[in-house]
């Protein structure tokens, strides 16, 4: 349902500038390379092997298409590189989420906190 | 209730913590909850140890096996406010400073800096944790931080987001109507402390729309107080 909602939010009746695929695909890569170089600047990274820094690159080029995604899918908030931009959804839950996923479930101690007035 | 409150405007939030590549989340929605229940029983807001609870907390629920506190591979506040009752409460960050790594746990009772007297769980209502945010101070939450990784600043209302609980973070405040840079559209919004350092959202924190339990962040509330402590 995802791609399909993208679909029609962004296939915009505005006409737009027709250009072959490689030349928009070869724009794209130099926007992303240089998206990267200053990913890479700002949150001081480096990578060890000339392999890791190209896979790396693989999953920010990824993690740019999920931004713009992102942003079509929630156009209230701004969507874009941040310091998690060079790793893999499953490697950011992995590394700094950390909540117990698992049914709601409350220690014997806690207790329902007491209805609280809300009005005047 | 006012239209708009923020705690850090009264001086009962610390400074943006980083937890670093380590799924300890919940211990700093727990410090964050203890340190604003602290400084509104004592007057005084004091970093606490997340380390403390990265270490020595492996609190399980009693009811369901298996579901324990585990430091860096993840826990739930609920659990942690449930250790902080038991052993009597949490050091302070300098005496116990975070490394962002399972340690060996080094707790000294001596040097208990805040302590919990109890701590309830919030129903789903966004009015009643309105209410029980400007009553008992910030509030730990959990959240699906889906949209948190691409995430710059705004108000984040995502169209679809699931509500399967997986991040841990602090509700500090809430305000009437956030204007996002790139779109001039008001949505009430919770203000929102997260442990991913200043230079990730809004200088560390989240805005997230109020009013439909979006990504769950009404659905797993929990308040604490604090019980006077004599300095040591």
């Amino acid at each position: 349902s995802t791609e399909s909602f993208i679909e029609q939010v962004s296939d915009d009746p505005l006409i737009r500038q027709v250009v072959s695929d490689s030349v928009e695909a070869v724009d794209q890569l130099l926007h992303a390379e240089h998206h990267f170089s200053l990913f890479k600047a700002k949150y001081g990274k480096t990578y060890d092997t000339q392999e890791e820094h190209d896979y790396r690159f693989s999953v920010f080029k990824s993690n740019l298409r999920r931004a713009k995604r992102n942003q079509l899918l929630d156009p209230s908030a701004v969507h874009g590189v941040t310091r998690f931009s060079d790793l893999t959804p499953d490697e950011f839950e992995k590394s700094y989420l950390g909540l117990h996923k698992r049914r709601l479930k409350l220690p014997v101690d806690a207790h329902k906190a007491p209805d609280l007035p809300t009005n005047n | 209730l006012p239209t708009d409150f923020d705690w850090r405007d009264h001086g009962a939030v610390t400074a943006v913590k980083d937890q670093g590549s380590c799924g300890s989340c919940w211990s700093f929605s727990t410090t964050g909850s203890l340190e604003g229940a602290h400084y509104l029983a004592t007057g005084e807001l004091v970093s606490l140890s997340e380390q403390q609870l990265v270490d020595c907390d492996h609190e399980c629920d009693p009811e369901e096996y298996g579901s324990c506190d585990a430091g860096c591979d993840g826990g739930l506040m609920n659990n942690a406010f449930e250790y902080a009752l038991k052993v009597g409460g949490v050091q302070k960050e300098k005496d116990y400073p975070y490394t962002g790594t399972n340690g060996v746990c080094k707790f000294d009772k001596s040097k208990i800096a805040a302590s919990v007297s109890n701590f309830s769980v919030v129903s789903i209502d966004e009015d009643q944790i309105a209410a029980n945010l400007v009553k008992y101070g910030p509030l730990a939450v959990g959240i699906n931080a889906a949209w948190m990784q691409t995430y710059i600043g705004g108000v984040s209302c995502p169209y679809i987001c699931g509500k399967h609980l997986d991040h841990g973070v602090l509700l500090v405040g809430y305000g009437a109507a956030g204007y996002a840079p790139i779109r001039l559209k008001e949505k009430p919004y919770w203000i929102i402390k997260n442990s991913w350092g200043e230079n990730w959202g809004e200088n560390g924190y989240y805005k997230i729309c109020r009013g439909h339990n979006v990504c769950g962040v009404a659905s797993m509330v929990s308040t604490v107080t604090a019980a006077h402590v004599t300095p040591q």
